[in-house]
C-alpha cells in the first residue's frame, strides 16, 4: 500500500510540469524511502532522473515496492483539477491498476477524488554512475532560464564556455549572434542570488537549444540550479527539492 | 557542423 501526502498539491504539480514536456510515459518507483523516476526523451539525448525523498511529504508510507506507470499528459490533466494549496494524497494498493489522487481543502472541508489508470511501460532503467566533472556552477535558476530563452531564439545550438573566472553563453545563428558573460560573485544579503564556480578544467561545450529550453522548465522547483560540465560526460543540470532532486543529463553536440 | 550525441553511450542499462 502506498499513501503519500503532499502538504501542498503545488509541489507535485511543479515537479511534473518540470519534465512533462520532454518525456511522456514514466515509471514511478515507490519504495519505503520515497519515490524515484527516470525517463529518456524520444530522441535519446536527454535523461530525466527524479527523486522525491520521504521527507518531502507530509506523510509517507509504502509497505511494498511498487511501480506506477503513468502518462504525464493524463496525470497533469488531473493535477490541474486540484487547487495549489490543497493537500494531495497519492494512494495505490500493492498491485495497482490505478492511482487514486485525493485533493483536500481542509479549510472548506472539500475533498476531490480522481483515479488515474496506470500503464505497463516497458522502459530500461539506466544505471547512473557518479561521473567526473570538470566544472561545477551554482547559479540562480531564473538567470539561467532567461539566458537560455534569450539566446536560443537565435540558433538551435548554444555554447557554454567556462574558464577560470568566467562563464560564457554564446549563440550564433542565421539572424545574428549573441553572448552572455557572467562572473562568480557572492551576494551576502541574498545568498540564492550568488553565482559560484568551481573549475578543475576549462570546458567548451555545445548543446541543443531545444533541450535546454526543456530543462529550464524545472526552474519553478528551485531558486538555484546546479550545472556540472565535462568534456567526457553528459552535462548535469540539477534542481534540488527539500528532500530529493530533479536532474537532467544532457548529451552535448560534438564535432564530426 | 556539430552532431548531436546520444545519452545512452554514457549510461549502462541495468
Amino acid at each position: 500500500m502506498l499513501e503519500a501526502k503532499f502538504e501542498q498539491a503545488s509541489l507535485f504539480k511543479r515537479i511534473i510540469d518540470g519534465f512533462k514536456d520532454c518525456v511522456q510515459l514514466v515509471n514511478f518507483q515507490c519504495k519505503e524511502d520515497g519515490i524515484i523516476a527516470q525517463a529518456v526523451d524520444d530522441s535519446r539525448v536527454l535523461l530525466v532522473s527524479l527523486e522525491i525523498g520521504k521527507d518531502a511529504f507530509q506523510e509517507f508510507r509504502c509497505d511494498h515496492p511498487i511501480t506506477l506507470g503513468m502518462d504525464l499528459n493524463s496525470l497533469s490533466k488531473i493535477l490541474r483539477c486540484g487547487n495549489n494549496t490543497d493537500s494531495l494524497t497519492l494512494i495505490a494498493d500493492d498491485t495497482p491498476d490505478s492511482l487514486l489522487l485525493l485533493f483536500e481543502d481542509t479549510k472548506r472541508e472539500r475533498i476531490s477524488e480522481y483515479s488515474l489508470k496506470l500503464m505497463d511501460i516497458d522502459a530500461d532503467f539506466l544505471k547512473i554512475e557518479e561521473l567526473q566533472y570538470d566544472t561545477t556552477i551554482m547559479m540562480p535558476s531564473a538567470d539561467f532560464s532567461k539566458t537560455v530563452r534569450d539566446l536560443s531564439q537565435l540558433s538551435d545550438s548554444l555554447n557554454i564556455l567556462v574558464t577560470k573566472e568566467t562563464i560564457k553563453f554564446v549563440t550564433d545563428g542565421d539572424i545574428g549572434s549573441g553572448s552572455v558573460i557572467m562572473k562568480p560573485f557572492i551576494d551576502m544579503e541574498n545568498p540564492d542570488e550568488s553565482i559560484k564556480l568551481e573549475m578543475e578544467q576549462p570546458v567548451d561545450l555545445t548543446f541543443g537549444s531545444k533541450y535546454l529550453l526543456d530543462i529550464v522548465k524545472g526552474s519553478a522547483l528551485s531558486n538555484k540550479i546546479g550545472i556540472r560540465l565535462s568534456s567526457e560526460a553528459p552535462a548535469l543540470f540539477q534542481f534540488d527539492l527539500t528532500s530529493g532532486f530533479l536532474q537532467f543529463f544532457l548529451a552535448p553536440k560534438f564535432s564530426d | 557542423k556539430k552532431k548531436q550525441g546520444s545519452i545512452e553511450s554514457f549510461f549502462k542499462r541495468s
